[in-house]
């Protein structure tokens, strides 16, 4: 994945089975952000892979005034990048476990 | 802990906290 400058990591084991799971953003490089981030620490939440989209997650983070509007986009693809990568994992591992 | 926040955003919940030193890559 791209380095977006925004880190999105699991906040939690991923038991391959769960479709709602914790996630923990922050901002590791924020000169590639277009708008200043609040200073922020980091931001855990939990997300459902099936019900949401992480476009739904970067807006409300930007209407919490987390980040700015101009990096909406950024932050979407983080989280979608790390989705992306839960997702692909469970495909290739559950059919191991099971 | 003090240092956590909890901010709500279109019902959903943000808990806010330091980022591990160890985490942040240097500037």
């Amino acid at each position: 994945a791209e380095d977006t400058g925004v880190r999105v990591e699991l906040a939690e084991e991923d038991d391959g089975q769960k479709s709602s799971i914790a996630l923990r953003l922050w901002v590791e490089d924020p000169k590639k952000l277009k708008g200043k981030p609040k200073d922020n620490g980091a931001i855990e939440f939990t997300f459902d892979l099936e019900k949401e989209t992480p476009d739904d997650v970067a807006q409300e983070m930007v209407d919490a005034g987390f980040f700015h509007e101009s990096d909406v986009k950024i932050v979407a693809k983080s989280i979608r990048d790390r989705v992306a990568l839960i997702l692909w994992r469970r495909e290739r591992i559950w059919p191991i476990l099971q | 802990s003090s240092l956590t926040q909890v901010v709500h955003s279109a019902g959903r919940r943000f808990i806010v906290s330091p980022v591990p030193e160890s985490r942040l890559r240097e500037q």
